[in-house]
Formats: structure tokens, C-alpha cells, sequence
């Protein structure tokens, strides 16, 4: 799962297919044409940057413990971008 | 605030709302409450009514599940996904879920159902996720205490913008449709407030804008009854009078002047007066006029009271007008009498009716 780290963090296999469910769910990120597995990394980082922007995070496009910890945080089920 | 694409919204302002099922973290009577707050936050700023049905498809199903349930939108367990709401539409259209798995209270324990359930309904009206922390369309949850909920500003401009801006549109056919179909319009309040600009209930006129601009009350004043009987304003206290039925507010700009609301008989009315059709003052002589059905009162602003001899017939004084007044504003020395279609413009001076208008010559339609 190609989520771009923050260098600093530990992430484990578990937290980042939160995560990647996380943007699948809320930001639309959708499997990369490429093949199932495989997503591009930028596809990723790219519905990282508008989850960081829609939130008022510093906008990386990497997965980093703020990021992580409001992915977290009780919440509606309907997206935050339009679907 | 945001919306879905295509600003879904519905193209009427009755609704309906069923409940397919409950939660056995609260008691049905606690569920109902929760939801029937909560479809009130959004009837208050709009012209939206909800009801309730118990059998049969209801324009926004509820319902409580857990994990797939039957959507292909699962939930979760515990935390995480709380619920989730589809934008107005037919069949899944405005339907809200509500995950079972969660811990519904109607205080701070667990997740708050009426403030959740306040949140998905919007979606279920039309809003999308706004990014304004402080918004109830935030999609993150954040109790927001047990007491007085009040609908942050984001949310309130952001419906108005579905469903009241709507209504302007509808304002604007109201006033080509009213040179068609005289009858159609009239206007049961209005007010003199801020000199040069008049305020009808729920159209805006100011002298530099040059068309009438819709308000809600609740927008201006959340705290007043959502429809008024009659208005005035007080040019020397620099205050405006506010009458429902046998209730009176005294305002100051937005802000309501303490002590208030009072009781319409703590300024002379008799016991049983019930409401008030319509109020003006008049600033030469200091006078206060209220019509009630066909009796009119004269209140002396200066002393503070009903002046002697009152109530009168409202034909004797005002011959012409009819005998009952939807609403009344002063301006030139002219009295502008609203009955039906029809404007009365009664000069003070000379006591007699100087012009018939109709109604909605006010909004130069």
C-alpha cells in the first residue's frame, strides 16, 4: 500500500490500510487502473494533500502523525468531497 | 459550507420523516425527541416543515444498523463511522442511518443522537461537509453541551441558500405573477425600522437597494417566534416593538431589551386580549396606534399608557378602509393601511383616504 510516510513515524501495516481506507471512504480514492494492489503513490498523496487542505493541516501529501491522529477522531460517514 | 454536486436540494418545502427502527441505548420516546429536535434546527431558519409518518416511504427514512446494512456503505463498530445521510432524492434520497454499534445518549455519555442526527439531516437537505470547525456540518463529532443548541452562522447561510434564496426566486415570480393575479399578495406586518428603510415580514426595503431582499426572522432575531402578528418602531426610545399573539419584544438592533418578553395587558390591553393586527407610531404626535380586529387603541408613548376613551371603532376614524387591518406604516404623515390586496394612504392632517394601491405597489412590482 503505497501510502507516502512522514520519515519521522512508525506506521504499522495495520495503521496504513486505516488510512488507506480512511481517503477510500472520504476523499474517493479509488484502485489505480493499474491493478487492484497496486495504487499509485500519487493518487495517494494527492487525496492526502486534499484531506490535509479540507482540515487545515500543513498540506504534504504525506501520511504524518496529525494526519493520523484525525483520521482517527468519531465522524460522519458521508464523503468530504463530492461524489 | 458546501453542497453536493449539482446544489441537490428538494423541490418542495413539506417533508416527510419516518422511523423504521430504535436503539436500545435510549428510550423511544428519548429517540423521537432526539430526531424531532433536530428536524426543528433546520425548520426554524427555513421555510421547511417536516412530518412525521409511521407507515408507507417517507421522504427521509431512519433507520439504525450495524456494519453492512444493507447501502453498500458499511459502518464500522464502535466509533470510527458514526452515521451517514443521502442528499435529498428519491427512494435512498434524504434516507439517514445511524450505526448501531456506536452508544446513543441524549447528553455527553457516548454520541449525542440529537446532534448527530441534527448534522445528518442536512446532509439529507442538501449540505455537504463544510470545513468550518465550528459548524454542525463539520464532519468530525464534537459535543457541543446539553443546553440551548443555536445553529452556527456556516450552516444557517448555507441552507438559506437552498431553501430560502428559493423563495426569493419565488418572491420575484410572486411580484410578476401579482401583476397578473391581483389577489395573490398581502402583507399582514410591517414596520418603520432604522428610518429609511421598511421591514415587511419577510421582505427587506432600503433606499439604496433596489430590490426587496428576503429575510427570516429566526436570521435576525433567533430567539422570536418564527411568524409575527404586528410590528412598530419607536423613533424616540430607539427601540422596536414585536407582538405574537398576547407576547411583546422590545428590541435594540439584534439584541433583545431585557425583561422582555412581557405581557401585551402590562402596557393597558385588557386581560383578554388575545393578539394585536397591526401597530404604528405616530412620531408628531407621539402616539402609538394597535388594531385589533375592528377596534383600534391609541397608547401614549410619552406617559406610558393607553390614553381614555379608547377603544374606538376603526370605521369611524378610518372611514374607507374596511373594518380589520393586516398591517400599517407611517411615513410623510401618510398612514399606508394594508387590507388584502389593497393599500390605503390615509393623510393624518386632512383624515381622509388620499389614494387606493395595491398591496405589493410597495415593491414597485
Amino acid at each position: 500500500i503505497p501510502v507516502p510516510l512522514e520519515d519521522s513515524h512508525e506506521f504499522t501495516e495495520k495503521d496504513l490500510q486505516f488510512a488507506e481506507r480512511y481517503l477510500r471512504n472520504h476523499y474517493d480514492l479509488r484502485p489505480n487502473p493499474a491493478g487492484i494492489m497496486r495504487k499509485s503513490a500519487n493518487t495517494v498523496a494527492s487525496k492526502l494533500r486534499e484531506m490535509q487542505a479540507f482540515f487545515g493541516l500543513e498540506v504534504t501529501g504525506k501520511l504524518d502523525e496529525e494526519t493520523y491522529e484525525l483520521m482517527q477522531k468519531p465522524r460522519c460517514g458521508v464523503p468530504d468531497v463530492g461524489e | 459550507y458546501n453542497f453536493f454536486p449539482r446544489k441537490l436540494k428538494w423541490s418542495k418545502t413539506n417533508l416527510t420523516y419516518r422511523i423504521m427502527n430504535y436503539t436500545s441505548d435510549l428510550r423511544r420516546a428519548e429517540v423521537d425527541r432526539a430526531f424531532k429536535k433536530a428536524f426543528k434546527v433546520w425548520s426554524d431558519v427555513t421555510p421547511l416543515n417536516f412530518t412525521r409518518i409511521r407507515s408507507g416511504i417517507a421522504d427521509i427514512m431512519i433507520s439504525f444498523g450495524t456494519k453492512e446494512h444493507g447501502d453498500f456503505y458499511p459502518f464500522d463498530g464502535p466509533s470510527g463511522l458514526l452515521a451517514h445521510a443521502f442528499p435529498p432524492g428519491p427512494d435512498y434520497g434524504g434516507d439517514a442511518h445511524f450505526d448501531d454499534d456506536e452508544a446513543w445518549s441524549d447528553d455527553s455519555r457516548g454520541y449525542n443522537l440529537f446532534l448527530v442526527a441534527a448534522h445528518e439531516f442536512g446532509h439529507s437537505l442538501g449540505l455537504e461537509h463544510s470545513r468550518d470547525p465550528g459548524a454542525l456540518m463539520f464532519p468530525i463529532y464534537t459535543y457541543t453541551g446539553k443546553t440551548g443548541f443555536v445553529l452556527p452562522d456556516d450552516d444557517v447561510q448555507g441552507i438559506q441558500e437552498l431553501y430560502v434564496k428559493m423563495l426569493q426566486l419565488k418572491t420575484e415570480r410572486v411580484c410578476t405573477h401579482f401583476s397578473f393575479h391581483r389577489s395573490f399578495f398581502n402583507v399582514d406586518k410591517s414596520a418603520n425600522i432604522y428610518l429609511n428603510e421598511i421591514v415587511l415580514f419577510f421582505w427587506r426595503l432600503h433606499p439604496q437597494m433596489v430590490e426587496a431582499e428576503l429575510v427570516l426572522l429566526k436570521s435576525f432575531w433567533p430567539e422570536l417566534p418564527n411568524k409575527i402578528d404586528a410590528a412598530y418602531e419607536n423613533p424616540i426610545k430607539d427601540l422596536v416593538f414585536m407582538f405574537k399573539g398576547k407576547k411583546v419584544w422590545a428590541l435594540n438592533g439584534y439584541d433583545i431589551v431585557e425583561d422582555f418578553p412581557k405581557k401585551i395587558y402590562e402596557m393597558g390591553f385588557p386581560k383578554e386580549m388575545k393578539r394585536i393586527d397591526a401597530a404604528v407610531h405616530i412620531k408628531d404626535t407621539g402616539k402609538t396606534l394597535f388594531f385589533t380586529g375592528n377596534k383600534y387603541w391609541s397608547y401614549d408613548e410619552e406617559a406610558e399608557v393607553m390614553e381614555a376613551g379608547y377603544p374606538r371603532l376603526i370605521e369611524e376614524e378610518f372611514a374607507g378602509i374596511g373594518d380589520h387591518v393586516d398591517a400599517v406604516y407611517e411615513r410623510n404623515g401618510y398612514l399606508y393601511f394594508f387590507n388584502g390586496p389593497l393599500q390605503f394612504e390615509y393623510s393624518i392632517w386632512s383624515k381622509r383616504i388620499v389614494r387606493v394601491l395595491h398591496t405589493n405597489s410597495i415593491f414597485w412590482c
